[in-house]
């Protein structure tokens, strides 16, 4: 099973 | 003053009705050099960017004395620019500190003019920075094929494994009823350049993506003949529709991880 991750760790805050 | 003349209001409703499902408010910021829209979806997983740039061909006129954001229903203006004809022109209006969007449809042979003001909302959305990626590797096709990839396979799974290699594309899923896998090959002897498949290949990429956020985003198939797909392993996945004298939409979704 696979789990499904989150943008935010990604992409910088501006 | 902001003023936008867009030539044709039908890449407008495309647009609008691309990301409607998934996203529901959104700011337009708007500046000299164009429209940007950035928005995530309420569980964090997709996010849409669009770019249409004001110097090129797509808008008419383009004025915009200075930087406003216009928070907006998309559900509210898709409704709106359904009473736009397709080869209406279509014109976005907006004072410099804007509680309204004022929407001008012109007909072909400007026999009918219409207009609808909408109220604009005070959207608190986090901005985030995109940051510059090389990614491992490039997949150009046609989009009507990636939305048949992504329709066929969600009948099977949730979740499709994109493995990109020296030789093309393969797209599995493997559900508790069946699986199904699509190959691609890159082709060199297509005659149109929209129909062609082709893999820029840094390094190969073997990366598991939920079908029902590709899905939702092949709404965007009627903006361009093609789409690229952008991937690094362990990294989100870009999908990006070239819109034609205007810019841009591109789409991030963050890969689904093992265990």
């Amino acid at each position: 099973n696979k789990l499904q991750a989150s943008l935010n760790p990604f992409f910088v805050h501006k | 003053m902001f003023e936008a003349k867009m030539l044709q209001s039908s890449v407008l409703k495309k647009i609008i009705e691309s990301l409607k499902d998934l996203f529901a408010d959104a700011n337009f910021d708007c500046s000299s050099s164009g429209i940007t829209l950035q928005d995530m979806d309420s569980s964090h997983v997709a996010l849409c960017y669009l770019k249409l740039r004001s110097d090129e061909e797509g808008f008419e006129d383009y004025r915009c004395d200075r930087n406003i954001t216009l928070g907006v229903n998309l559900g509210l203006m898709s409704k709106i620019l359904k009473c736009a004809g397709n080869d209406d022109v279509v014109t976005l209006r907006a004072e410099d500190e804007p509680n309204i969007l004022t929407f001008i449809f012109d007909s072909k042979n400007s026999e009918r003019v219409s207009k609808y003001d909408i109220k604009l909302m005070e959207i608190d959305s986090e901005l985030l920075g995109i940051p510059d990626t090389d990614y491992s590797c490039v997949v150009k096709m046609p989009s009507h094929e990636f939305q048949r990839i992504c329709s066929n396979l969600s009948q099977l799974g949730d979740s499709v494994t994109i493995d990109c290699h020296k030789e093309g594309v393969d797209f599995k899923v493997a559900g508790e009823q069946g699986s199904g896998a699509i190959k691609l090959k890159q082709t060199t002897s297509v005659d149109k350049e929209e129909d062609q498949v082709t893999v820029q290949l840094n390094e190969p990429v073997t990366q598991s993506f939920a079908l029902k956020f590709l899905c939702a985003f092949t709404k965007a198939t009627s903006l361009s003949d093609t789409v690229n797909l952008s991937l690094t392993q362990d990294t989100p996945v870009v999908v990006e529709y070239p819109i034609a004298q205007h810019g841009y939409l591109r789409f991030y979704l963050a890969p689904k991880i093992e265990e």
